[in-house]
Formats: structure tokens, sequence, C-alpha cells
């Protein structure tokens, strides 16, 4: 009955029809889930997409088996410092990126293995105080790092046993960047967003790092979070996340928009807004945890215990999955190559749906 | 979104920014 009565009411009513539950497994290690997300493994000639999870201390494969059934094919014990996040690498194979720290990502380290040794290994690839990661196409990692005096911004290119083979310093904007998008369809074009809430874009390849443009994305929606980018026509256009969506209710309540930039002129206008959906009346306004973006579909925990799901270019909710008999959804991801929603809890449990 | 809000749009905006930037 709580379940239902904080379940968010879409304006047509509840539409989880739109997400189909193919499959559900169980870590069944008493572990609190921290993440989850998918790789692609190959082995004996066979390359599937595979889940993996990760708790605090430890990170696990999971291959498919007989239709909507998981089984775990190996577990990466880290060591002292817990695991904070997956570092999801598209098309990227046999290699799982995570990072690890207390509050804030202290490493980041590729977890693999090894035929010659029949070991499951792991190996630093960079360590520093890091405000933000992400894998990008063709094994390459882009983080932050803040030290005393300044920030540092490096592009790693990893092997294929997953160190870094080649590293480029990237030119930092004054402030520091919360996260990093390539732009669609361009390899050496990166953007990233800023605490001061800017768009900044850099031309990225083994000779330069140039900071080419820096945007401001203006001071009504604080704290943007970019997750995709793509030029189309002459403009860059961005999908945004606001993760204090809640805070800015006179704002419509945003948790996703895609901006348009013109890098020439560093001009912007907004092209769609996708708000978070109202709270059942008399109910505590619905706020954004976390979310994902896949193609044009977003994704988002609310504080609810709810997944709601948004058509990021038409602006609406598509899809409310209400929190399940067991508790909250504590994880949205969406798995690569279309292969649906993972909607995860903080016991371990992850559901993978259609959408 | 038109040249009119946004300015003048350069299909090639990612090239001559980047012949631009310093190195």
């Amino acid at each position: 009955d709580e379940a239902e009565q904080l379940t968010p009411v879409l304006p047509d009513g509840l539409k989880e029809e739109n997400l189909q539950l193919v499959s559900e497994l169980k870590d069944s290690s008493g572990s609190c889930a921290v993440d989850v997300s998918t790789v692609w493994w190959e082995a004996a000639g066979c390359k599937e997409l595979c889940v993996v999870t990760a708790s605090e201390s430890s990170v696990s494969l999971w291959e498919p088996l007989a239709p909507s059934h998981w089984g775990k094919v190996c577990t990466w014990h880290l060591g002292e410092i817990p695991v904070i996040q997956i570092v999801p690498l598209p098309d990227t194979c046999n290699l799982v990126c995570v990072a690890l720290g207390e509050l804030e990502i202290g490493e980041i380290r590729t977890l693999l293995y090894s035929s010659e040794t029949d070991l499951f290994k792991h190996s630093l690839v960079k360590s520093g105080n890091i405000k933000a990661v992400v894998g990008l196409k063709d094994q390459r990692l882009v983080s932050s790092i803040r030290t005393l005096q300044e920030q540092q911004v490096e592009m790693v290119w990893l092997s294929g046993t997953g160190r870094s083979k080649d590293r480029q310093t990237l030119m930092p904007p004054e402030e520091t960047v919360t996260a990093f998008a390539e732009v669609e369809g361009m390899r050496e074009a990166l953007v990233g967003t800023t605490a001061a809430n800017s768009v900044v874009v850099w031309s990225v390849n083994l000779k330069t790092g140039q900071l080419l443009r820096k945007m401001h994305v203006g001071y009504s929606y604080p704290a943007s979070i970019c997750h995709r980018a793509y030029s189309d026509s002459g403009l860059l256009f961005v999908v945004l996340s606001h993760p204090h969506a809640k805070e800015s209710e006179s704002c419509g309540n945003p948790a996703f928009r895609v901006v348009a930039f013109n890098p020439r002129t560093g001009r912007s206008r907004g092209v769609m807004f996708s708000s978070l959906p109202p709270s059942p009346a008399g109910r505590q306004v619905l706020g954004y945890l976390e979310g994902d973006v896949w193609d044009t579909a977003g994704a988002a925990v609310l504080s609810s215990g709810a997944v709601a799901v948004w058509d990021l270019l038409r602006g609406g909710c598509t899809a409310v999955l209400p929190p399940g008999p067991a508790g909250c959804w504590a994880l949205a991801r969406w798995a690569m190559a279309g292969a649906g929603l993972l909607a995860g809890q903080r016991d371990g449990t992850v559901h993978l749906y259609r959408y | 979104c038109s040249e009119s809000d946004l300015g003048p749009i350069s299909l090639n905006w990612f090239e001559e920014l980047s012949t631009e930037a310093p190195p």
C-alpha cells in the first residue's frame, strides 16, 4: 500500500507496460550493491553481453544461461578501498573498469582475466582526487583530478591487458570538470560539464588536448551533468541531467534537458525538457537521485524509490517502475547494445527490462 | 533553432575552432 502511494502518477496513467521484465539476477552474498552495468565478454569463441555487479568489496561477472537465467562467472575481490562505481567501456571486450574510493574516487582500476595464469586480476590505471571519469569508444578513459593547486584532465588509451598504453593531457578549464561525454561520430571531439555550469569542448588526439570553447548553460539549472553529445547541422546538442531537479521546481522540475549550442558563438537554447513526473497529491515533491542516458532514453531513480523513464526527444515520461515488494530501486542503468534497462536494489537484486 | 537566436552557424565548427585555438 505504501509503495502504491509513493508511485508517481503519469498524466496518461501508469505505463509500466513499456518496460517488460526479461530476467532477474540476485547476488546472494549479502553485501550491499553499489552499481550494475554490462560488458561484452568472450570465452571459448563465444562473445556475449554479460552483467557486472559491484558491491563495496567485490565485482562479479554474470553470463546469460538458459532464457531469463544468469550464472556468476567470476568475482574480483578488491582491496581495502571500497568500490564506488563501475565505469562502462563502450565497445570493449573482456575488460571491466571500476572506480574506488571513500567519499570521492581515489583510484581507477581495470579488471580482467588472464588466460596465461588463469587468474582474474586487477590493475591500477589512475589515482588521485578524481572528480569525474568516463569510458569512451576505442578503449579510452578520460578523467579530471583536483590537486591543491590545479586540475589535471587526462585521456588514457588502454591496452588489451587493461594497462595504459598512451596518455594525453587535456587543457583544463578554470572550474572543476564534473562529467564528460564524447561527441558521437566525431572521434576527436569531447565535451564536459563544469561545477560552474558550463559546457566545455576539447579537441582530443595523441598530439593535442586543446580546449576549444567554454559555453555557459545558464543559472536556472544548477549542477548540469552531461551524458551524450552529438553534432548536427552546425549545432552541438548536449543531453544534460539535473541532479538537483527538485530544487529548481519553478523551472518545471527538469530531470533531463537537451540543449543546442552554437559552438561558434557560444549561444545556447533549450530544445526539450523532461520533467519529473508529478507526485501524488499531498506527497513530498519527487527528487532525482541518479540517472543514465542511452540513445534517446533517460532513466532515473527518484526519491520515492521508483524508476522513471523518459523519451528525451519528445520530453515525456514513458514508464515508471514502482518500488518493488522487497524495497526501493537504488540503481537504474541502460545495458549496452540496446539490451534494455537494469534496475537494481541495494540487496543485490537486479531486474533486466526490455524497453 | 535558427541563426536569429544562436548566431551564425558553421557546419565545420570543430575544424575551425581547432585551427583557431592555441596549441
